[in-house]
């Protein structure tokens, strides 16, 4: 991580920020959120709060601008430069521009504002641009999933240099003891969503997401039920990143950060080893997805936009990757979130929809609601 | 200029200026006094930047205006320079 020259940064813990100007691409209440969630990423690591107020000079103002704006760094049109922030201070100090003539979005279609607003009050906040590439202040633009966003471990090191890190409270809670409250069940329907990982296992097709899965059978949608994870894998916990099965071995694959545990069925075949062996390079932190393929007998595992191709039978890695999904699997178009192969057409979760890809063809054939594999 | 270029000639004025243009934003500190360059007689001011954007997004550190290079410069980015300022 790097911060600024002279290391400017807030002599305060509360700030305000204010939206005074939107973008056409996106509601009003999207950019407040987004703003509010990209806040909330920093004020996890740090003990920054934010309020947002509606009116008057708030510590960090935030507008979506065109061209040349008056503050000496000219927006380009679309692409090339997507938004820039000033660091802690007076008056310009923390305003945060983003450029208007991109197409902003929540999701994939366009450019996704909760990952560059992150970035940006990073700036706000004190920090320069990192060199590591998994980093969030790495300068160039990489799709983060809000929803499953958590702070990379070099900007946590950056902003907690400045700030000290967010500690729980060390005296006596003032609050009267509230136990842990049982977390409820994801909304099984919410539709915005997709799943964290997808395979079949055995007979059954089996849908993770969260702390949940759901067993069912691949033609029959009646019976769903959700499980928790743990009762069924307990050193998995919960958030699985993703999992194949290689049916001619019966044997299972289930991902989560740089580990990866084998299984037979729903039994643990040992204790859990690094996706390195798969010879993924050592960039990758996690996958994203992974779906095994009957006929070539080869696994692709997805990372951010890229995938790899792994040879089952040879055990190796093959040459000439990573490729482009998007370039690839042409009509899938966002983050794979996770995939499956069925009855020859390999499915692709991306958020709430599911994409039917049909090999053959080379083109998706069906795109379907991601929820409705429980029965939504 | 065209020692810059691993690039074919027909490519090499658009990506010439997109580079300048890049280095311009993220590699030139602005702002305040405009510090003199001192640089030795032979040496070049994009040489050096281009040296210093590959070596910041750990890419082999050539001087030139190379296709992996060149792919760094075209990808969205934040407008805040990568040098400081």
């Amino acid at each position: 991580y790097r911060l600024f020259p002279g290391e400017p940064k807030w002599k305060k813990n509360i700030l305000t920020y204010r939206v005074s100007k939107y973008t056409p691409s996106m509601s009003p209440a999207e950019v407040d959120k987004a703003v509010e969630m990209a806040l909330r990423a920093w004020s996890t690591a740090v003990p920054l709060n934010f309020v947002r107020i509606n009116s008057g000079e708030a510590d960090i103002m935030i507008s979506f601008e065109t061209g040349d704006h008056g503050d000496s760094y000219p927006f380009d049109g679309p692409r090339g430069t997507l938004a820039h922030a000033f660091a802690p201070g007076e008056g310009l100090g923390g305003d945060t521009h983003f450029d208007n003539a991109e197409k902003w979005t929540m999701g994939m279609n366009g450019f996704n504002l909760f990952t560059v607003a992150a970035h940006e009050f990073g700036h706000a906040l004190g920090l320069g641009h990192s060199t590591d590439p998994s980093a969030l202040m790495y300068p160039t633009y990489k799709y983060q999933n809000p929803y499953r966003f958590h702070l990379p471990k070099d900007d946590v090191k950056g902003i907690q240099a400045l700030y000290g890190p967010r500690k729980t409270f060390p005296g006596k809670p003032t609050m009267p003891h509230i136990p842990p409250h049982k977390p409820s069940l994801p909304d099984l329907c919410d539709s915005s969503s997709s799943f964290d990982a997808v395979t079949m296992l055995g007979k059954e097709l089996l849908l993770f997401k969260d702390r949940i899965f759901w067993r069912r059978q691949v033609h029959l949608a009646a019976g769903i039920r959700p499980n928790t994870i743990t009762s069924s894998f307990p050193q998995l916990m919960s958030n699985v990143d993703a999992a194949y099965e290689v049916p001619e071995r019966g044997l299972a694959f289930f991902f989560k950060g740089p580990h990866y545990w084998i299984t037979r069925g729903f039994q643990m075949q040992g204790p859990p080893r690094t996706i390195y062996d798969f010879g993924l390079p050592r960039r990758v932190q996690r996958i994203d997805a992974a779906v095994y393929l009957r006929k070539p007998q080869k696994t692709l595992f997805f990372v951010g936009e890229e995938y790899y191709s792994y040879d089952e039978r040879k055990k190796k890695m093959e040459k000439d990757y990573p490729k482009n999904t998007e370039e690839e699997f042409s009509g899938v178009s966002g983050h794979v979130d996770a995939a499956v192969e069925l009855n020859g057409y390999i499915y692709f979760f991306s958020g709430p929809k599911t994409f039917k890809y049909d090999t053959e063809k080379e083109d998706v054939v069906s795109v379907v609601k991601s929820s409705s594999w429980i029965g939504c | 200029v065209p020692t810059l270029f691993a690039a074919t000639p027909r490519t090499f004025r658009s990506s010439y200026q997109l580079a300048q243009d890049y280095l311009d934003k993220y590699y030139t500190p602005k702002g305040g006094p405009q510090a003199g360059e001192m640089v030795v007689r032979q040496g070049n001011p994009m040489v050096r930047k281009i040296k210093e954007l590959q070596s910041f997004f750990g890419l082999q550190v050539t001087g030139k205006l190379d296709p992996t290079t060149m792919h760094v410069i075209k990808r969205p980015r934040c407008g805040v320079p990568d040098v400081a300022n």
